[in-house]
């Protein structure tokens, strides 16, 4: 095993040159690395550089407005403890999103393909690395808004990077708290459950209970129905370790500083970066045994998929060829570093059996995007085979009832005011409000405009581009 | 969704207008009444 990529140069963002060219030209695509939010991602060859790159195809057909936002999210970041963006192309009807390859995988895999959780040295070097990403993108005013395990990578080199930017927010001054139910029920924060706001403290609620993660090998509820725990989390007290003797009081204690209910009392990552149990991390080298064996593992999985591949080409090698482009070897199934895969089942908490390991399926939800309407809910699901859980339909009954509402009431006066005020004002201030109304009307509809092109904008530009047959950006 | 939204905006500012020109007309009949 590699330990090490080791290429010529560090790749920052692909050259002109390359964006022009057809990306097979620029790439040789090596195997699957697993399903993302919106596609596959595949390991690629960068030809020029000779670095290994990570690729995620997303059919066009997709929520394209969700994955600009990521790409976006992704380009305005420059850290090393964010998964970088090099850029991207049109090929066919896919997108192919040319990202950092982080060789170890997500630290869920990598508990999985170990079958084994991990030790507390592990976990604070992992969480020293995710809380610097963390700092970082909280400083750009930026929620990731699903941390957990399978969405933090590890490089061979044993930095952590943060991932999968599909659901995360950016914080304007004007809006300095959130109202999006969003995120991975198990790891959300009480305030974001509860819908009354939230900031980037949110991503540190969700830290503490990865830790737990990390620690358990599943987070806390993980075992009751998601729909008892999103009612659960505002409710009880903060989730503890199932066995709290087990662990050193600074972990405990680390833990418990991200797990505080009230927002305002919770921790923020710069500070969290100051605690004794980061503080006192040991070097990188500590995740050296976990990283080798997760590699190991992978390629034996890979050997073994290419055994069982050219098995399959020598009984199909009189089959019609499908054109595969410059894929190497896309393997038939995927090659072991698949995120627990998609939203929760229609057994959610039930363990299933997967590659030998037990896992549980835990997904991502988006609820009430504040990209669309107010009261407007929505959510996506990791893979569309999956079949709805029942908070989800909960939810979307909750998004029926709101829609209903929001028409009824369509006929809201703009001001807070209702009648019985207006009937205590004098007739110079009903002139005076009278008067005010169409500038107050004209701004509010040149606001929304202004809200509305921003977000059509993005959307507009890669159909230009498309159009324009410039295929890559 | 935004033409929905302002749909929304325009109908509830001609909603707000109508009830303080109806308040207005209201103060009016008023004054000459007690005048």
């Amino acid at each position: 095993v590699q330990l090490r990529n080791n290429p010529r140069r560090q790749l920052k963002k692909l050259s002109e040159d390359s964006l022009t060219k057809q990306p097979e030209e620029v790439f040789d695509v090596l195997e699957k690395l697993g399903e993302g939010s919106y596609g596959s991602v595949f390991k690629a060859h960068f030809k020029e550089t000779g670095e290994i790159v990570a690729i995620k195809q997303v059919p066009v057909e997709s929520d394209l407005q969700e994955i600009i936002k990521e790409i976006s999210i992704m380009q305005q970041c420059n850290s090393p403890h964010v998964v970088k963006y090099y850029g991207s192309y049109f090929k066919n009807s896919d997108l192919w999103i040319v990202m950092e390859y982080c060789a170890a995988g997500s630290v869920s895999d990598i508990i999985r393909q170990r079958n084994k959780t991990l030790i507390e040295d592990e976990i604070a070097a992992i969480l020293q690395s995710t809380l610097k990403g963390l700092e970082y993108l909280h400083f750009m005013r930026k929620i990731h808004r699903d941390i957990k395990a399978g969405n933090i990578l590890l490089n061979s080199e044993g930095q952590a990077k943060l991932a999968d930017f599909g659901v995360a927010g950016q914080l304007t001054d004007t809006m300095a708290k959130r109202n999006t139910v969003i995120g991975t029920p198990f790891w959300m924060a009480p305030e974001v459950i509860q819908e009354i706001g939230y900031n980037c403290v949110a991503d540190i609620w969700s830290l503490g209970i990865t830790a737990i993660e990390m620690a358990e090998g599943k987070p806390p509820y993980a075992d009751i129905h998601p729909m008892r725990a999103i009612f659960m989390i505002p409710t009880n007290p903060p989730p503890t370790f199932r066995n709290p003797d087990q662990w050193s009081e600074p972990f405990r204690d680390f833990v418990s500083q991200c797990l505080v209910k009230n927002p305002e009392n919770r921790a923020a990552a710069t500070q969290l970066l100051q605690h004794p149990f980061i503080k006192g991390v040991k070097p990188n080298s500590v995740l050296r045994t976990l990283i080798t064996e997760a590699m190991e593992f992978k390629l034996k999985k890979q050997e073994a998929q290419h055994r069982e591949q050219d098995a399959e080409d020598e009984d199909n090698s009189d089959d019609d060829e499908v054109d595969r482009g410059t894929m190497v070897r896309a393997g038939a199934s995927d090659m072991g570093t698949v995120r627990a895969a998609g939203s929760l089942g229609s057994t959610p908490g039930t363990m299933i059996e997967h590659d030998g390991t037990m896992e549980l399926q835990l997904g991502t939800m988006v609820i009430n995007s504040d990209d669309e309407d107010p009261g407007t809910m929505k959510h996506h699901e990791e893979t569309v085979h999956q079949a709805k859980p029942s908070f989800l339909e909960y939810f979307e009954q909750k998004e029926k009832e709101a829609i209903k509402n929001s028409d009824n009431d369509s006929r809201k006066l703009p001001a807070e005011e209702n009648i019985d005020t207006m009937r205590s004002w004098s007739v110079e201030e009903l002139r005076r409000r009278l008067a005010s109304l169409d500038p107050q009307m004209e701004q509010e509809i040149e606001e929304i405009h202004q809200r509305y092109q921003a977000k059509r904008q993005p959307i507009l530009d890669a159909i230009e581009a498309k159009k324009r047959r410039q295929q890559n950006f | 969704l935004f033409m929905k939204e302002l749909e929304r905006i325009v109908k509830s500012y001609e909603a707000y207008r109508q009830a303080l020109l109806t308040e207005l007309d209201v103060r009016k009949q008023r004054q000459q009444w007690y005048a």
